[in-house]
Formats: structure tokens, sequence, C-alpha cells
């Protein structure tokens, strides 16, 4: 078959509104 | 439309590999700065294919990094195109288009084979190899839950204005006029700044072109059907509050005006193959008030088949058009006090709900299917335009 196994490690990701902070915080440090 | 796919090259595997130092040119060139007119003519969703063929590189390469990195800049990306293009239709509806297929695409291409059920050999060896991208994908859901939303506030915006006087107040039935209550002086509808009148023509043409923009972009057809939904339903809450409001809208004449512009708005469903049931549904109350407005209103008869006929609107909504309606001409009789006790008291049993008006801002709760796609990775072709040479085709 031509089927892969199924990918393991789960990457974690923040939720929008986490995502959405860190690029505030990220916009407010640049000049 | 013609379609750039190219016939595929003999060694592209369909990933794209890029520097780490050229993500926000990647993203600034295919997200922040894109225009979606210079796409036109291109394989539909085009940036989320990209994405895609860039995030399966720093799988294959098993660059966690690069891949959260990617992710993460995309979606920022792209919240920043909608809250800078917060009032334009197209290019709201081209990044649900694009979030939605890169939803897809990590689906589609996660190695779960509940998703890979139509997924020819070939597609099955674009999977991803080291990554679970689960997490992002909620991400991705709750960022299509945002643009859709944004959309709908879009075209709501658009249309409300003309919804009044295209479905209530237009004329379009020739010798109609002569048959209206006597004694009213012709409204406006709500803005008192000039002319703001419009017919349902307009409506229709605003639709067309919501229809052409979200077709030609690739959105999903079950989510366009979501959208017309909860336009038709806003059409059908804003005219009926209006009609159990004004008393001078609430006479036969109207209701065959009322009758004609709601057929004329099925038969444009009809035409561009979007009239399903739980479209089509969204009218009934007013498909129903309509025909009120033409019944006779006299014998218990006449009361028996209103009652059986109105089963979308409420006994309140019921009773306030029958007492608001106001008879042609001198030949024509009120609606008697007696009628309205006896269709009262046939529709005692019913448990409606208390309230007359529909809330016009009611949002229906919106579900994105699973939609694969049958293009392979690799015979995707990056136009020149885009400006994404330093992208290398692994």
């Amino acid at each position: 078959s031509a089927q892969r196994p199924r990918p393991r490690v789960l990457l974690k990701a923040p939720t929008l509104a986490e995502m959405e902070e860190m690029n505030v915080s990220e916009e407010e440090e640049s000049p | 439309r013609q379609v750039t796919v190219q016939r595929k090259e003999k060694d592209f595997q369909g990933m794209l590999e890029y520097h780490k130092e050229d993500e926000a040119l990647l993203i600034r060139n295919l997200v922040t700065d894109l225009k979606p007119q210079a796409l036109a003519g291109t394989v539909p969703c085009l940036p989320a294919y990209i994405l895609y063929m860039c995030i399966r590189h720093a799988d294959y390469v098993n660059d966690d990094l690069k891949v959260h990195s990617l992710l993460t800049s995309t979606i920022n990306g792209i919240k920043k195109v909608l809250k800078k293009h917060n009032d334009d239709f197209e290019m709201t509806s081209f990044w649900l288009s694009n979030t939605c297929r890169l939803l897809h695409c990590l689906k589609q291409y996660s190695g779960d084979e509940g998703f890979m059920t139509q997924n020819t050999a070939k597609q099955n060896e674009h999977c991803l190899t080291n990554f679970d991208l689960t997490e992002y994908r909620q991400v991705l859901s709750d960022l299509s839950i945002q643009i859709y939303q944004q959309l709908i506030k879009i075209s709501e915006g658009l249309l409300q204005p003309m919804i009044v006087s295209a479905m209530l107040e237009n004329e379009s039935i020739q010798g109609l006029s002569g048959v209206k209550p006597t004694g009213y002086r012709k409204r406006t509808s709500s803005l008192a700044d000039g002319d703001n009148s419009y017919c349902l023509e307009a409506i229709i043409r605003q639709m067309n072109s919501f229809h052409t923009v979200m077709c030609d972009q690739g959105l999903d057809p079950e989510i366009i059907l979501q959208v017309f939904k909860q336009l038709f339903y806003m059409i059908n809450a804003v005219t009926l509050n209006n009609l159990l409001l004004r008393k001078d809208v609430c006479s036969w004449s109207t209701g065959m005006q009322l009758r004609y512009n709601i057929s004329q708005l099925e038969e444009w469903l009809r035409g561009r193959n979007l009239h399903q049931r739980e479209v089509a549904e969204t009218m009934e109350p007013l498909i129903q008030a309509a025909q009120l407005l033409q019944l006779k209103k006299k014998s218990p008869e006449d009361a028996e088949a209103i009652c059986s006929l109105c089963t979308a609107l409420s006994t309140q909504q019921i009773v306030k058009i029958l007492n608001l309606y106001t008879p042609l001409n001198e030949f024509e009789e009120r609606v008697t006090v007696a009628f309205i006790r006896t269709i009262q008291a046939q529709l005692q049993e019913r448990n409606d709900p208390q309230h007359l008006l529909l809330d016009f801002k009611h949002m229906f709760p919106v579900l994105f299917p699973f939609n694969p796609s049958s293009l392979t990775m690799d015979s995707i072709h990056i136009p020149a335009c885009l400006n994404l040479e330093f992208l290398s085709e692994v």
C-alpha cells in the first residue's frame, strides 16, 4: 500500500487568542 | 476559466523549500500584500496549496520550529489582511476560501485514514510524515469561523439598506398601485436622506455579485449555501419585522407584490442551484405573511384556513397582521374583532414564542465539512506575478 504511517509527533499550537496576544506584544516590542 | 496547471515536472515531489530568513517575504508576497485579482485565471485557492507545499517540506526535513513559525506567521498574516480589509467582500471571501482549503489540505494529507478515502495513490505520497498538526487545524477552523462572520457582516451591511424598499415598497406589478389603501403617504423605508429606494433587481444584482465572487474563488459549495441561508434569513426577518410594524403595508396589494418578490428570489436560488430546503425554509414566515394578507378573513372556514396555513408565524404575529390589515377601499371590510378572537381561540394550544419581532441579527452556526481536492501538489504551477522565485521546488 502507498499509505504512510500516521504522523507521530503532535505539534502543540497556541489558541487563536494566544497567537494574537503574542503578535501584539511582538509588535509593541519592535521600534 | 483558464486554469494554469502544468504537466508535472519529472522530479518535483510537490514540496517547496525556502530559507528561514525568507519566511517574512513569503508571507508578505503570498498573504498580506496579495491582491486576489492578481490570481485571476489560476487554480482557485493557490495560496493555500503553496503554503501546504512549504509546510510539507518543513515536515519532510523534520523541522518542527519551521512548521510552527510558518503556520503562526500565516495565521497572523491572514488576520492582519482581514483587519485591514474589514469591509471588503472579495478579500474576505478570498481568505475564507484559502483558510478553509489549507484546513482541508492539513486533513487530506494528515495521514489519518478517515481523511484519505478519496486520495489517489499519488496524493497519499504527499502526506505529512513527521508531525501531527491537529492543534493547528483547530486554530485554522477557529479562524475560518471568524472570517465567515466577517463575510456575513459585510454582505448583510450591503443588503440591509435595500430590503424594505425592494421587498415592501417598490411596485413592479403593473396596475397594483391603483389598488393600494387610500389615506397613506408613500413612505421611504429607514433613512430620510433623499432617494434611497431600491427595486428587487438591486438585491438580485448584489446577490449575483456575492455568488460569482465566492464561486470564482473556489469557496466550498456547502459554505456558499450557508452564506445564502444566512442572507435569506435576514431578508425574511427585516421584511417581516417591518410588515409587523407598518399599517400602510398590511394590505392585499402588498401581499400580492410581496409574494411575487419572494417567488423572484426563489427563482434566483433555483437558477444558481441554491434552492435547498434549508435556504428556502428561511423565507417561509414571509411567504405565509404574504398569503395571510391575500386570504379572505371573514368566515369560520377562513379562520380555519389561516390557522392551518400559517404554521411558521406565531399567534402573536398572525393577530398583529390581522389587526393592522387595511382594506383597499370602502367595499372591503376591516377584519372584525370576532374573527380575530376565533383565530386566537383556535391557536391557543400552540406553544408559540412570546416575541413579536424576529431577531434579524441571529446567526446560524456555521459548519465547514471536509472537502478534499482532486488536485495533486506536483501539478501546481506558481505564477511569476507572485514574486516567489526564492521558493525551490523539491
